[in-house]
């Protein structure tokens, strides 16, 4: 059964392939100061730190970077129990941030926080 | 009281509590600046910090990829106690006390520079400065000596053009380790003025110039872990580490 699904790959793909929910990374641009955060944080005032929404493919592609277990649970929900979810639109790479922040004592630091910018999104 | 409940929450099911939220704990002020925090955020060290962060990080907040630092933290730290010493105008000279406030298990002090302004223009006069170690831990075979203005200064110095702000690495006058104990921590530095011109008082001038040094910081989230994961592993019973074979 699963390798009818690999076999139907090429026509799923050519159909499917100009979903406008599947899943992608977004754009949101959030300030600070909705965060509470502005008596902390002095520069950047505005912060977008993206996010992944959308449906997983049925068939996960490449380039979704989904790993094999992801796929092993697509084809589950597929064939053989649709209580075991498909896997889930989520960030995959990120990029750092550079703040400037007063800290408690009045001290000013710069700091790169990893990880605050989602680049890419996954399936798993 | 939030952060305590996520504290005392992470304790309870015994994960470690996220990096960014424990620094929101520990370091975030818990309310908006009032009073002295605003006025010691302005003026020149602000601005110093705002020109860094600009050379190092767009609009967005992006690390700049062809302009980047050694370290990922650089704390700017002002003096927590001053000591004038009698003198005969036109010199004036204080002793400046720095708390370097570095954290070892999380922190990596990497660099330490003293930012001071060489010359200073007021309405009234030309204020001229020069800072020196003074203390214990100064090694005096290594006196300070400022640099010639200019505007970069290897890769990580930025000065000021108006007032001729220098930045000066002042590391290697360090003791190495010399900050490993909360005793330790305190820095001197002696700050020497004089002033060219007309007559006039010192009053507000010298204050005007307070300098401040930075701390290149290499803040490692490992640390963190390991911090962690030391206190954790302190928790299990067997105290044994649990490893796999490699085949």
């Amino acid at each position: 059964q699963a390798g009818n699904i690999v076999l139907d790959l090429p026509s799923y793909l050519q159909k499917n392939s100009n979903e406008k929910d599947e899943c992608s990374l977004h754009s949101f641009r959030v300030s600070f100061a909705q965060l509470g955060w502005d008596h902390w944080i002095i520069a950047p005032h505005r912060y977008n730190p993206k996010y992944c929404k959308g449906n997983c493919p049925r068939i996960l592609r490449y380039g979704y970077n989904s790993p094999n277990h992801a796929i092993v649970q697509n084809f589950i929900n597929e064939l053989v129990d649709q209580s075991v979810p498909r896997p889930s639109c989520v960030p995959y790479k990120y990029s750092p941030i550079s703040v400037l922040m007063i800290e408690q004592n009045g001290s000013i630091l710069y700091k790169e926080y990893e990880d605050m910018i989602a680049e890419s999104c996954t399936c798993r | 009281e939030e952060g305590k409940e996520l504290a005392a929450l992470s304790a309870l099911v015994g994960a470690p509590p996220m990096p960014l939220i424990q620094e929101l704990m520990e370091q975030a002020p818990t309310a908006r600046p009032q009073g002295h925090l605003k006025k010691m955020m302005g003026g020149q060290p602000l601005r110093y910090m705002l020109n860094l962060y600009r050379s190092f990080a767009d609009h967005n907040g992006r690390p700049r990829q062809d302009y980047r630092l050694d370290t990922n933290a650089v704390r700017l730290v002002r003096p927590s106690g001053k000591r004038r010493q009698s003198g005969a105008s036109p010199w004036r000279t204080q002793t400046l006390d720095y708390y370097l406030k570095v954290h070892p298990e999380v922190e990596h002090l990497v660099k330490v520079a003293v930012v001071y302004s060489q010359t200073l223009s007021t309405a009234h006069a030309q204020v001229l400065c020069t800072v020196e170690l003074s203390g214990e831990d100064s090694d005096p075979k290594l006196p300070l000596k400022p640099v010639l203005p200019q505007r970069r200064v290897r890769n990580n110095t930025i000065l000021s053009r108006k007032n001729s702000w220098v930045e000066m690495d002042i590391t290697s006058s360090l003791q190495p380790g010399a900050w490993d104990t909360k005793k330790s921590q305190l820095l001197s530095l002696s700050h020497t003025c004089t002033r060219l011109g007309l007559e006039g008082g010192w009053d507000g001038t010298v204050s005007l110039n307070d300098p401040f040094l930075l701390l290149y910081l290499n803040n490692t989230r490992k640390g963190l872990q390991s911090k962690l994961g030391k206190a954790l592993s302190e928790e299990t019973p067997s105290g044994t580490v649990r490893t796999r074979k490699v085949r």
